[in-house]
C-alpha cells in the first residue's frame, strides 16, 4: 500500500517549505517530512 | 528418472523440467533484485520497462484474489497458536512486536494483528507548529514540488502519473496561460469570498504557483510526497497536520501490487488501483492524501467515515466509472482533524 500527499506551501522565502526527508529512506508516523 | 525398480523414487521427466525452470526463473529473479538493489545504493535511477508479467496480471481477477486473502487472513486462531504465527509473520516481514498495544494472544486472526494499534508514546508527534508530520510508517518513495503544467509525479524514470487523475480532476482548475496571474488572483480572490462552494482549493495545474492576494502573504507552491508501506510496517494513517477534511473521494479500481517491481513494470499504477482520496485546507491552504491499496492490502477503513467500504464485488468495468464522492463540509468547516490524529487504516483483502 502506498499515500500520495499533494499539499500547498510557501515558496517565498522567509517561510518557504523545505523538506527535510531523503529518496529512499524509512520514516516513521509523527516524524517531520518538511517544514 | 524413466524407470524404476523396488521401492526407488520416480519423477516424470516434464515434472523434473519444470522444477528446473521454475528454480531458474527464480534464480534469475533474485539475481535481478539483487542487481537492482545494487544501482539504487549507488544512486542510480530505476527506468520503467513493461514486461509479459505485468501484462498477465492485468488479466488476473485481482480485486477477487484480495477478497479470498482477506477471507484466509480472517479465520480466528485458536489462543495457544497465536503467538508463533505473530512471530513467525513478524520474523519474515521485520516488523517490531514490542510495539503491539495488546500480548499477541489478543489478536485473533492474522487481519486482526495486521492492523493493530501501538504502545502509547511508541510514535511521537513532532510538535513544531511550522512542520508537517509523516502520516504513515514507511519508505519515501518520491518528493518535491509540482512544477511542470499537468502536475506530473515521476512513477520511474521515463514514466509519470498526472496527480489530477489521482485525486480526481474535479479538484483541479486547468487553466492554459501559465502567466496568467491576475486571473489566478481573481479565482483566488472569489473562491476566498465563497467559502461554502467547492472552487476555493480549485488549484492550478498548468502553472502551480497561487499567489495569494494580501501582498503580505507569501507565493504558494504545490508539494507531493509519495510513501510506501511494506507488508511489516504499521499500517494505520495518521493526520499529517492540523487541518479540515473536506472532502472524500473512493475509486474503485484495480489492486495490483505495489511493491518496487511493479512501480518499473505496471503503467499507472497508482491511477488505476482502489483508493480513497481526502481533499481539506490547512493553514497554508490545499491539503490531499491518497490512500492507495494493493492485491494484499486491498480495503481502506476510514474511522472519520466508517460506513464506507472498499474492494467490494462489482460488476462492471471499474476503471471507467466515476469516483464516489462525499463532501463532509455542508457548513464550510468539514472535519477538523489534529496532527497525529488517526484517519484511517489498511487493511487485509
Amino acid at each position: 500500500s502506498t499515500v500520495v500527499l499533494v499539499f500547498q506551501a510557501p515558496i517565498s522565502s522567509p517561510s518557504d517549505f523545505r523538506f527535510c526527508i531523503k529518496k529512499g529512506e524509512r520514516i516513521r508516523m509523527g516524524e517531520a517530512l518538511g517544514r | 528418472g524413466s524407470s524404476s525398480h523396488g521401492k526407488s523414487f520416480f519423477l516424470p521427466g516434464a515434472t523434473v523440467a519444470t522444477i528446473v525452470m521454475l528454480g531458474a526463473l527464480h534464480a534469475r529473479r533474485l539475481y535481478d533484485d539483487n542487481k537492482i538493489e545494487g544501482a539504487r545504493e549507488k544512486g542510480i535511477e530505476m527506468e520503467f520497462h513493461s514486461d509479459v508479467k505485468a501484462s498477465f496480471m492485468g488479466m488476473l481477477p485481482l480485486r477477487s484474489i484480495s477478497r479470498f486473502w482477506g477471507f484466509l487472513t480472517g479465520v480466528e486462531f485458536p489462543i495457544w497458536l497465536r503467538p508463533y504465527v505473530y512471530r513467525a509473520w513478524a520474523r519474515a516481514f521485520h516488523s517490531n512486536l514490542e510495539e503491539a498495544a495488546l500480548p499477541l494472544e489478543e489478536y485473533v486472526s492474522l487481519r486482526d494483528f495486521f492492523v493493530r494499534t501501538l504502545k502509547e508514546g511508541s510514535r511521537p508527534v513532532d510538535s513544531d507548529p511550522c512542520c508537517l508530520v509523516s502520516p504513515v510508517d514507511g519508505t519515501i518513495l518520491r518528493f518535491g514540488e509540482l512544477k511542470e503544467a499537468g502536475g506530473m509525479i515521476e512513477q520511474v524514470k521515463g514514466f509519470s502519473y498526472s496527480v489530477p487523475k489521482l485525486l480526481g480532476a474535479t479538484s483541479f482548475l486547468s487553466m492554459t496561460a501559465e502567466d496568467d496571474t491576475e486571473q489566478k488572483n481573481n479565482e483566488k480572490e472569489s473562491s476566498d469570498m465563497d467559502a461554502n462552494k467547492k472552487s476555493w482549493w480549485r488549484v492550478s495545474l498548468a502553472s502551480p504557483k497561487v499567489r495569494d492576494p494580501a501582498p503580505a502573504c507569501p507565493m504558494k507552491g504545490l508539494f507531493y510526497c509519495v510513501i510506501y508501506l511494506k507488508p511489516g510496517d504499521y499500517h494505520r494513517i495518521h493526520s499529517p497536520v492540523d487541518w479540515n477534511v473536506l472532502l472524500r473521494r473512493h475509486f474503485s479500481g484495480r489492486l495490483f501490487p505495489l511493491n518496487e517491481r511493479a512501480t518499473r513494470t505496471i503503467r499507472n499504477l497508482y491511477v488505476e488501483n482502489e483508493r480513497v482520496v481526502l481533499e481539506g485546507r490547512w493553514q497554508e491552504g490545499f491539503m490531499a492524501m491518497a490512500a492507495i491499496g494493493a492485491t494484499n492490502i486491498g480495503s481502506i477503513e476510514l474511522f472519520i467515515e466508517p460506513t464506507l467500504r472498499t474492494n467490494k464485488p462489482q460488476k462492471n468495468i471499474l476503471h471507467l466509472e466515476p469516483p464516489e464522492e462525499r463532501v463532509y463540509e455542508p457548513d464550510g468547516t468539514g472535519i477538523r482533524m489534529k496532527k497525529g490524529d488517526e484517519l484511517a487504516a489498511f487493511n487485509m483483502g
